[in-house]
């Protein structure tokens, strides 16, 4: 189970609360997986007194503080809440290592969310991980899978006997997939435009030997323009996705099997 | 038995904290796992003076009695909350009828120790299907608002307290200012406690 509790002595109405709240977790703790199984009890609090702020200052909401996404507070809060996700995974049963996914996509935020959360919950990726191994393979493989991708390729026709295509959220000759070394070293390239690289098994296994590691998955690699910033037409498409997990050891069955209620 | 923090680990684990002014973290033990006879599993987390809450609970269908007494509770009204307590040991979550009683006696037992007309929110965290040993908790939880205090070791005491299979506390302050002229010179606080290890995939709204 996740609890959470986050007290600010910020003024802010209670009206306003809410929707900060949900749109911190849906970037922070909805973004993390450590065995892939939702919580009965899972909930995030968060109080805000406002005692730092005297009586005329007006509550947050009402200032350029607060009011878009890039605004300062909102930025302070959002940060905050992804810090504390972070610290979750960072404490998985028996996990030994902490797997940032970065995911893009021109198609649509919920397809990048969709790949980069069934990479997280495949447990084969994250035995491979366990096992250093730059297994690029189960992570195509998660991604393909992946509920609301797959499904969307075929979707029935008005006649029961045929189906027709939707148009794919995904193309394996636009995919690009690499690891990102935490110690700021090169990118390792496993996989570029569908087509894989000659990995040096060395390095891979020494990048997987570190303790953090970063996955990054462009579905919409065409070979120019990469970056994420810029105001081209296809930068502003581009929508990026990061999900925090970890891998699957032993130990977690060593922990799980003996649990009892 | 008293629970050691990981070599690895303790890196995580903060030495001292920034903490929002006005709140206060305190735990006490109530035993609420048969073998744990030593560390505290009662938390309360609370603000001196009402204030207004959010929260944000999981999708799953079989959502615990303290999610539904949370969700209930900032559905009528987001102001006039004092806090939060929370057990750890026993998820109180699929306990029938009695299991929402025990949600609401939790809350009411400290409300109670604030003697005003307030609201406690409520978690749990543990074991799914068992019923709380609720006479054990709301015997704790004035001790845990006797333990009240707003240093860092009184947060990080509350973050021990809410953890489970958990190997340490979570827990994470930071204070900040803000660019606008209505907010100038003005320095905020805020800080965070987390519990999780295993069962995490949260879906929450």
């Amino acid at each position: 189970t996740l609890l959470g509790i986050v007290c600010t002595d910020a003024k802010i109405e209670a009206a306003s609360m809410y929707s900060l709240l949900q749109s911190a977790t849906e970037r922070s703790f909805n973004c993390i997986s450590i065995d892939g199984d939702t919580s009965t009890n899972d909930t995030v609090a968060f109080f805000a007194n406002g005692a730092a702020a005297s009586d005329d200052t007006p509550p947050l909401q009402n200032s350029d503080d607060y009011r878009e996404d890039t605004a300062a507070f909102v930025k302070v809060f959002h940060t905050f809440m992804c810090d504390l996700a972070k610290l979750v995974v960072r404490d998985g049963e028996g996990a030994t290592k902490f797997v940032t996914i970065n995911v893009t996509s021109d198609v649509s935020m919920a397809t990048a969310k969709r790949a980069a959360t069934s990479i997280a919950r495949s447990a084969l990726v994250k035995t491979a991980l366990y096992g250093k191994d730059a297994n690029w393979g189960r992570i195509l493989c998660a991604i393909g899978y992946a509920p609301g991708i797959m499904d969307s390729l075929e979707v029935p026709s008005e006649s029961p006997d045929h189906t027709q295509s939707a148009p794919p959220q995904i193309s394996p000759d636009r995919t690009s997939l690499s690891f990102i070394p935490s110690d700021g070293s090169e990118e390792l390239k496993l996989l570029v435009r569908g087509e894989p690289e000659t990995v040096d098994e060395a390095r891979a296994k020494a990048i997987l030997e570190m303790e953090d590691l970063e996955i990054v998955v462009k579905l919409d690699d065409d070979g120019v323009d990469s970056g994420l910033t810029g105001t081209s037409d296809r930068a502003s498409k581009r929508h990026k996705v990061t999900v925090w997990t970890c891998d699957l050891s032993h130990e977690y069955v060593t922990i799980n099997g003996d649990y009892r209620t | 038995a008293e629970r050691s923090i990981p070599v690895a680990k303790q890196k995580y684990v903060p030495t001292s904290g920034t903490y929002p002014k006005g709140f206060l973290a305190g735990s006490a033990y109530a035993g609420v796992k048969e073998s744990n006879k030593s560390y505290d599993d009662i938390a309360l987390v609370v603000s001196e003076k009402p204030c207004p809450a959010a929260a944000v609970t999981t999708k799953n269908i079989f959502k615990a009695a303290p999610v539904h007494f949370c969700r209930k509770a900032l559905k009528s009204s987001n102001e006039g909350y004092q806090g939060v307590v929370v057990n750890s040991g026993c998820a109180n979550a699929v306990t029938g009828e009695l299991g929402f009683q025990h949600a609401a006696m939790m809350a009411e037992a400290a409300d109670k120790c604030f003697h005003q007309d307030t609201q406690t929110l409520v978690m749990s965290t543990g074991v799914i299907g068992q019923r709380l040993p609720i006479d054990k908790i709301t015997n704790a939880i004035p001790k845990a608002y006797q333990a009240l205090g707003s240093t860092h070791d009184h947060w990080l005491n509350a973050a021990k307290a809410i953890c489970t299979t958990d190997t340490f506390p979570k827990l994470l302050s930071r204070s900040f200012t803000l660019p606008g002229s209505q907010h100038e010179g003005k320095e905020y606080r805020i800080a965070g406690m987390t519990k999780g290890a295993g069962m995490i995939h949260p879906n929450m709204g």
